[in-house]
């Protein structure tokens, strides 16, 4: 059973950190245990569960640097199942400090062995790029998570993005597989919404999850209490949707 | 007058590409000579003037590396006065191949030279990092104009952004100077929107444009079409916005 999922999209905005912050939320409270590696400078994961990343140590900068290992860099957040390694803007170094080492692309796969019997999930939340960290991330995945936002610049990235993932299957990670397509901020009043949601499908059929996230404010005031969805509004449409995704995924997961 | 203004924010999904194609294009319909260069591997600014990326040749990628000068990358749009340079995904390779060359970083600034006294405006759209080829756009940039969607993560990145830019005043281009904070996606309906604003306002005063970008799926529409707001509806609420952002810059230089 694959237990690293990289959340991955180089178009930005379109839902990577949400997922990644309510996902993990959504399979702790399922009992699971989880882990969230934040690899985004930015930091966001981090914050969207109230670590204070002024003053956090070791990071996810320390952990792919080989300085920790990954089981010392764990945090604790609200939910007793849910740890995170969170980040800051040390990360913007990691490129240019292991740009001359060799197997830079391998650092958090190797960083991240020990971690695996740890926990039930693993999932990375990555920046809006397909460079050095998010290769990392995809080379230390089993499989990938694409969010998508129901809009017409996000469906245009989604060619470049299957290219880059064919080209790390090739070259770094042959066992990565695509844990499925995940449309997010649907707006049912909105026709583009419907547009890009058929399109999607037909395209990429059964890849793509039932589960679709709404656009729901609450979602968006979540992070500025620090908080998973489930424990700011658990009655949103934002919390039952993702709620929905982590039993379809667990569902899968026992179909395959 | 500066001329060169560099749409920038490395948290992604703010509205950089839609400012960038939707203000070139009000500037474009005041008389004022625009040219507009995708400096994004996306190329969503090139998609959102109507520019084909898969044949468009030669793209910023050819200007960026010297093969071609930037008076001889200029394509046509459906408006007279706005050309545009379009990107596609060469330019991902530029960084790499100029990886050991000095002087990386001026290599826009030096390419734009002739292009400045050809035009009122040059808008650079920049991708969502801080990365090799933003830090060209504001080498080449006499200012930037920071958009900043009305939510809680992008209040997070603007500590970053400022940082950064205060790093290339000292380093790369002493004369760089903040156009605006340009406030989008504003939803009077939505208390965290109102919540943002007050707050972007009180901590930098003046350096926010009047006009704000309110949320108008209008906006979202327009780039299927390939056309910018005012050609493809005048009337929405996101051309009048940013029609009255274009007469604000234009009364602001006028002051300055
Ligand atoms: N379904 C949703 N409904 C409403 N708001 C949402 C939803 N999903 C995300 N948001 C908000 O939209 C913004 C973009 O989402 P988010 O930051 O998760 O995207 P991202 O892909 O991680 O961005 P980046 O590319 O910068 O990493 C955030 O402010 C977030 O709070
Ligand atoms: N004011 C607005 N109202 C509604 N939709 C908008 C508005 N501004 C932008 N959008 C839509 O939101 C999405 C994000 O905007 P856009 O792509 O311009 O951001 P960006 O900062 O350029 O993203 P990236 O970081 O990927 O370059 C796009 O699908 C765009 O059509
Ligand atoms: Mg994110
Ligand atoms: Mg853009």
């Amino acid at each position: 059973m694959p237990r690293i999922i990289a959340i991955s999209n180089q178009k930005g905005g379109v839902g990577k950190t949400t997922t990644a912050v309510n996902l993990a939320a959504a399979l702790a409270t399922a009992e699971k245990t989880v882990l969230l590696v934040d690899l985004d400078p930015q930091g966001n994961a981090s914050s969207g569960l109230g670590i204070d990343k002024s003053s956090a140590r070791p990071t996810s900068y320390d952990v792919l640097m080989g300085a920790v290992p990954a089981l010392d860099a764990l945090h604790a957040t609200e939910l007793k199942h849910l740890h995170v390694v969170p980040a800051n803007t040390d990360l913007i170094g990691a490129e240019v400090e292991l740009a001359s080492s060799d197997g830079r692309e391998v650092r958090l796969r190797q960083a991240l062995v020990p971690a695996r019997d740890r926990f039930d999930f693993i999932l990375v939340d990555c920046p809006p790029s397909l460079g050095f960290l998010t290769l990392n991330a995809l080379t230390a995945a089993d499989s990938v998570l694409i969010p998508l936002q129901c809009e017409y610049y996000a469906l245009e990235g989604l060619g470049e993005l299957t290219r880059t993932l064919g080209l790390v299957q090739q070259r770094l990670n042959p066992a990565l597989v695509r844990e499925g397509i995940l449309l997010t901020m649907f707006d049912p009043r909105n026709r583009l919404s419907h547009q890009v949601v058929a399109e999607v499908r037909r395209h990429f059929g059964a890849e793509v999850f039932e589960t679709m996230i709404p656009r729901n404010v609450r979602l968006g005031e979540a992070p500025s209490y620090g908080r998973p969805i489930m424990l700011y509004d658990v009655r949103s449409s934002g919390a039952t949707s993702y709620l929905h995704l982590a039993k379809e995924l667990l569902s899968r997961r026992r179909a395959s």
